[in-house]
C-alpha cells in the first residue's frame, strides 16, 4: 500500500513547482506537496503550499480568489502527471482571473494541449477562448422550455502563423 | 485518446437528436448565460458514469429535455461519446436513463456498470477520482482542500 | 409578531417583480415571493421563484450561475426597499455574468446610485467599472509581505454628456 | 448618508496609516489579483462590527499587517470609518484590536459594543442581516438560501 502511494505521490510533487512556476510565468513562484506522516503518508494528511510570485511563503487561507485558482489549476495538472486522462472538461475556470492571469492561464492551456491532452473548456471571456482551435457556439432557441442550439467553428483556418489574437471571432 | 463527437438524445435543454462536434486539442464552448454550456459538460460527465447529485438533478428522470416544467418530452435519454483511442478507431460508449435506471452500451452492446467502469478506467477515466473535470465555480476549493481531504484524493488514483 | 414581519415582508414582495424587470431590462421576467404560512409566515419558509425572460416557471435550482447572480441581486436591492442601508459593497458579483448581462447590471447599479443609496463595487472587469463615478486602484507596492498601494481617480470629469463609455482608463 | 473616506492602520495589507477616498455614489475599486481588493472590503465589514470568521481570519490578531508572515508590524491596528450623515456632518466610527480584544469609538469616545451597534442600527446598517454586502464568491448563494433560512433574513430585518 506505501509503495502503491508512493508511486502517484512523488510525480506530483515533483512536478507540482515546475507546473506552478509555469502558470505564473515566473521561476520566483513555487508550490510543494508534503505528507504529514512520512512512513505512512495514506494515514494523515498531505499540505499543499504556493508562495505567489513576490510574496512569502504564508498560509494557503490567506491567498485571494485569483492566487487561490492558480494554484489550483496546478495541483489539477500536476495530478495529470500521474493519472494522465485524455480530457480535461473546465466550466469558467477564469471567473476569478484579472486580464494577467487569464493570459498566463490561457496560453498554459494552449501549450498543455499542443503535449497530447485534449482541452475543453466553457468561458465567457474572449481573451480566452480566442486561443481555442475550435468554438461550439450554444444559442437558446425560441421555445416553451429552454432549448439549445449549436454551432461549431474550426479556428485553426485563422491562425496564420500562431498565436489567437488576430482573429476578431464572432 | 480524445473525444471525438458526442451525440445528445433530449438531454436537458437539447432538444431530439443533436451531434455536438468534432472537438478539436483545445476547444472552447462559449455563449450567453442559460443557453446551455454547463448542460453540455453535465451531458460528458453523465456518460463517464457520474451520479445525478452532480448532475444538478435529483433523480435521473430529471435529465429527460422538458422534465423541469413537467412536460417531459420522451421517457428516456441518451449520450454517446464517439471517442478516437490511440490507434485512431471510434468506440461509442453509451449511457441511457429509461426511468430511474441506466443502461450502459459499449459499440453498440449492452454492458454492465462494472464492465463500462472497468473500461472506463482502461482509458485512464477515474470518474470518482474526478482529477480532469473541474464544474462551475468548483475552482477555487480544489486548493482549499483539507490535508485529509487531499490524501483521499490521492488514494483514488493509485 | 405577525404584524412587524408582514411590515417587513409585503414592500419587498411587491417590489421584487419590478427590480427583477429592470435588472433583466425585460417586462416578460417574473419574479415572486411567497409566505408557505400566510398566518404565521414567521414559522415557515419562504418561497423565492424567478422566470427569466424567454423561459417557463421553473425549480429555482434549474437556474444556470448567471441567471443565478440576477435572480440574487433582484432579493438583495428588493430588501433593501425595507431597510435602506446608506451603502451595498460588493465583491466580484460580475463574476457568472456574460457580457450582455454586465450591460444591463451596470446600468442598473448606475441607476440605483444616482436614487440615494451608496454603491462600492469590487471588479475586474472594464465594461462594468467605466460606468464608476470614481475608481480607486489598488495596486502591490514591492515589500518583504504583501502590501496595499491606493490611487484615486474621479471620473465624473471625464463623463461629458453622461454615458461612461468613452472614458478609455487605465 | 453616505460612506465618505476611511482610515485604516496596519490593517491587513495596508501597511502603516493610509487614508482611502473619498467615496463617490458609486465607486469602482480595481486592482490586480491579490492587490489587496477584498482587504479593502474586509475593512469596512471591520468597522462596521464583524466577526473574524466573516474576515477570513481565525482570530482578530491576524488582522495586523505582517501577521499572515509571523511578523506583525505592530500590537494594534485600527480602521476609521468617516461616515457623512444626511445633514452632511462628518461622524468617526472607529474600531481598533489590541491584542485579541476590540475597542470601539465614536467620535474619539470610547463606547462599549452595544451602543456602537445600537448607533450603527441607527443609521440602517444591520450587520447581522448583511443584506447589503456580498462577498467574494457568495453572490449565487444568496438566490439558493432554503425557505426558512429566507425566513430568518426577513426576521433580522423587521
Ligand atoms: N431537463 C431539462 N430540460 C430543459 N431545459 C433544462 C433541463 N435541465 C436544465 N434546463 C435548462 O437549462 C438552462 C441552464 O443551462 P446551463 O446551466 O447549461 O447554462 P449555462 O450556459 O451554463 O449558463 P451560465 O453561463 O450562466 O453558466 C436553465 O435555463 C434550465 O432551465
Ligand atoms: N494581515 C495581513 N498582512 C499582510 N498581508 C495580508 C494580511 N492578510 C492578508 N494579506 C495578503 O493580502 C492578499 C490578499 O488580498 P485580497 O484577498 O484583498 O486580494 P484581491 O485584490 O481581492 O484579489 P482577487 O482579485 O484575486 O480577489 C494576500 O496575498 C494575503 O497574503
Ligand atoms: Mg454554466
Ligand atoms: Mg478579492
Amino acid at each position: 500500500r506505501y509503495r502503491r502511494f508512493q508511486e502517484c505521490f512523488d510525480p506530483v510533487s515533483q512536478k507540482i513547482d515546475e507546473i506552478y512556476k509555469a502558470l505564473s510565468r515566473n521561476q520566483s513562484a513555487q508550490a510543494f506537496l508534503g505528507a504529514d506522516n512520512m512512513e505512512e503518508p495514506y494515514l494523515e494528511g498531505i499540505q499543499y503550499n504556493c508562495v505567489a510570485p513576490g510574496k512569502r511563503f504564508r498560509p494557503m487561507d490567506n491567498l485571494s480568489g485569483g492566487e487561490k485558482t492558480v494554484a489550483a489549476l496546478a495541483l489539477l495538472f500536476a495530478m495529470h502527471a500521474r493519472n494522465p486522462s485524455p480530457f480535461f472538461v473546465l466550466d469558467e475556470i477564469d471567473a476569478a482571473l484579472d486580464n494577467t492571469n487569464i493570459g498566463k492561464v490561457a496560453q498554459f492551456i494552449c501549450d498543455t494541449a499542443k503535449n497530447d491532452v485534449q482541452l475543453i473548456v466553457i468561458s465567457l471571456k474572449e481573451e480566452f477562448y480566442n486561443k481555442a482551435d475550435a468554438l461550439v457556439g450554444i444559442f437558446p432557441e425560441p421555445a416553451n422550455c429552454t432549448v439549445s442550439g449549436v454551432v461549431t467553428m474550426d479556428l485553426t483556418k485563422f491562425k496564420i502563423g500562431g498565436g489567437g489574437n488576430d482573429t476578431t471571432l464572432l | 485518446g480524445m473525444l471525438h463527437t458526442l451525440e445528445l438524445d433530449n438531454f436537458k435543454s437539447y432538444k431530439g437528436h443533436q451531434v455536438i462536434g468534432p472537438f478539436y486539442q483545445f476547444t472552447a464552448i462559449i455563449g450567453p448565460n442559460g443557453s446551455g454550456k454547463s448542460n453540455l459538460m453535465d451531458a460528458i460527465c453523465f456518460v463517464l458514469g457520474e451520479r445525478s447529485n452532480n448532475l444538478r438533478v435529483r433523480k435521473l428522470m430529471d435529465l429527460i429535455h422538458g422534465a423541469p416544467i413537467n412536460k417531459p418530452v420522451a421517457t428516456k435519454c441518451s449520450v454517446t461519446m464517439n471517442y478516437r483511442d490511440d490507434k485512431g478507431e471510434i468506440r461509442k460508449y453509451c449511457r441511457a436513463v429509461h426511468g430511474s435506471t441506466s443502461e450502459f452500451r459499449i459499440d453498440g452492446k449492452v454492458v454492465t456498470p462494472q464492465v463500462y467502469n472497468a473500461e472506463m478506467e482502461e482509458i485512464k477515466i477515474f470518474i470518482k477520482a474526478k482529477n480532469f473535470l473541474v464544474y462551475q465555480g468548483q475552482i477555487e476549493q480544489i486548493a482549499m482542500k483539507n490535508p485529509k481531504e487531499r490524501t483521499a484524493l490521492f488514494e483514488e488514483i493509485s
